[in-house]
């Protein structure tokens, strides 16, 4: 868990399908200032996870904070963490705290 | 007045 985040929990998502298959909103600037989990596809790597869940606030992504990125720039560390073949996962701190 | 109410709402995307 993150030392400054108490509540966070750590999920590590395989990448067991073609895509991440989560939405996210928010971002430095926004109303809503950490990127947070909108939705789940099912079928998607997050779904098959079973332990990301929508309304949960995403504080780290493979270690990298996503604190004072905008939606934007957070959604592309995102994205090529998935992309990446370096891992077979994504780690995710979440919290449900926001 | 509160400051975050100014904030614009965020875009979504779909990863």
């Amino acid at each position: 868990p993150g030392l400054l985040e108490p509540t966070s929990t750590l999920v590590r998502v395989a990448k067991s399908a073609g895509t991440l298959g989560i939405a996210i909103e928010g971002g430095a600037n926004t109303r809503q200032p950490l990127p947070r989990i909108v939705t789940i596809q099912r079928g998607g790597s997050a779904h098959n996870c079973g332990q990301l869940k929508v309304g949960q606030v995403i504080l780290e992504v493979n270690g990298v904070s996503m604190r004072g990125r905008e939606h934007r720039d957070a959604a592309r560390i995102i994205a090529e963490a998935f992309k990446t073949k370096e891992r077979d996962h994504v780690d995710f701190l979440v919290t449900e705290f926001n | 007045r509160e400051k975050r109410l100014t904030l614009p709402p965020s875009e979504i995307t779909l990863l």
